[in-house]
C-alpha cells in the first residue's frame, strides 16, 4: 500500500514516513 | 456560536486532549498562503484560479496530515495502518473541515477559503461551474444544520477524531489499538453531549448523523475531482488525485 501505481512512495508514503521527513513540496 | 469551552472537569480527557492538538487557523492559513507564493508547478494551460483552488486543497490536506500525524492512537500505528485510515477518511476530513470553517465565519451569502479570502456564492454559481456549485451549496445546508445544533469546537475535535478512526478495524493490522480509540472518542462524544447540552437529549445522535452528510458530501467531492482528472483538468502530481487513485485501487 506504500507505493504507487508506478512503483514511486507515494506523496502520502512520503509525508508520513519518518524516515522521509521533512515533508516534500506538493 | 457557543464559546469556546478550554477545559473544566466535565470536558472528557480525550477532548482536553484533541482541543491541545487543533492547530491555530492562522497558522495554517500563514503556512499555505506562503506555499501558494511559490511558483505553480502546474499545467500552462490551466485556469490560474483553478490551479490555485487545487493547490489549495492539496496544502489543506496536507495541514490535516500534519494533524493526524500528532493524534494520539494514530501517531502509535504503523505506517501501512496510517495510510489505510487516511486513504479511507481524507476527502470526509476535508469536507468537515470546509464546513467548520463556515460555521466559525458564520455568512450564508459567501463562504471563507482556508487563505482568509472570502467568495460570494454568487461568484461561485456564476464561475464555478455546475457540479461545484452544487456541491458548495449542498455544504452550506449542512453548515446551516450544525449551527442549528450549536456545534462547539470541542464537538468538532472528538468528530474529526472519529472520522480518523471510522474505518472497519478488519482492514488494519492493529485492531485493537483502533477500536480502543473508536470507542473511547464516541464515549467521550456521548458524555460531553450529554453533559453540556442537557436539554439536547439526542444531540449526540443529531452529531452522528450530520457525519453521514458529510459522507455524502465527500463522495459527491470524489466524483467531481474525478471528473476534472477525467477531462485532464488537474494539475500534475496532484495529492488529491493520488489519494483519489489510491482509494480506488
Amino acid at each position: 500500500p506504500c507505493q504507487g501505481t508506478a512503483g514511486q512512495p507515494t506523496i502520502l508514503y512520503a509525508l508520513l514516513s519518518p524516515s522521509l521527513r521533512p515533508r516534500p513540496s506538493v | 456560536y457557543p464559546e469556546p469551552f478550554s477545559g473544566g472537569p466535565s470536558v472528557p480527557e480525550l477532548i482536553l486532549q484533541l482541543l491541545q492538538l487543533e492547530p491555530e487557523e492562522d497558522q495554517v492559513r500563514a503556512r499555505i498562503v506562503g506555499c501558494l507564493q511559490e511558483p505553480a508547478k502546474g499545467r500552462p494551460d490551466q485556469p490560474a484560479a483553478f490551479g490555485l483552488l487545487c493547490r489549495m486543497a492539496d496544502q489543506t490536506f496536507i495541514s490535516i496530515v500534519d494533524w493526524a500525524r500528532r493524534c494520539m492512537v494514530f501517531k502509535e500505528l504503523e505506517v501501512a495502518d496510517q495510510m489505510t485510515l487516511l486513504q479511507n477518511c481524507w476527502s470526509e476530513l476535508l469536507v468537515f473541515d470546509h464546513i467548520y470553517r463556515q460555521i466559525q465565519y458564520g455568512k450564508e451569502s459567501s463562504i471563507l477559503l482556508v487563505t482568509g479570502q472570502e467568495v460570494e456564492l454568487s461568484t461561485v454559481a456564476a464561475q464555478a461551474g455546475s457540479l461545484l456549485h452544487s456541491l458548495v451549496l449542498r455544504a452550506q445546508e449542512l453548515v446551516l444544520q450544525l449551527h442549528a445544533l450549536q456545534l462547539d469546537r470541542q464537538e468538532f475535535v472528538c468528530l474529526k477524531f472519529l472520522i480518523l478512526f471510522s474505518l472497519d478495524v478488519k482492514f488494519l493490522n492493529n485492531h485493537s489499538l483502533v477500536k480502543d480509540a473508536q470507542e473511547k472518542a464516541n464515549t467521550a462524544l456521548l458524555d460531553y453531549t450529554l453533559c453540556h447540552y442537557p436539554h439536547c437529549g439526542d444531540k449526540f445522535q443529531q452529531l452522528l448523523l450530520c457525519l453521514v452528510e458529510v459522507r455524502a458530501l465527500s463522495v459527491q467531492a470524489r466524483e467531481y475531482l474525478y471528473h476534472k482528472h477525467l477531462g485532464n483538468e488537474m494539475p500534475r502530481n496532484n495529492l488529491l488525485i493520488e489519494m483519489l487513485q489510491a482509494r480506488q485501487t
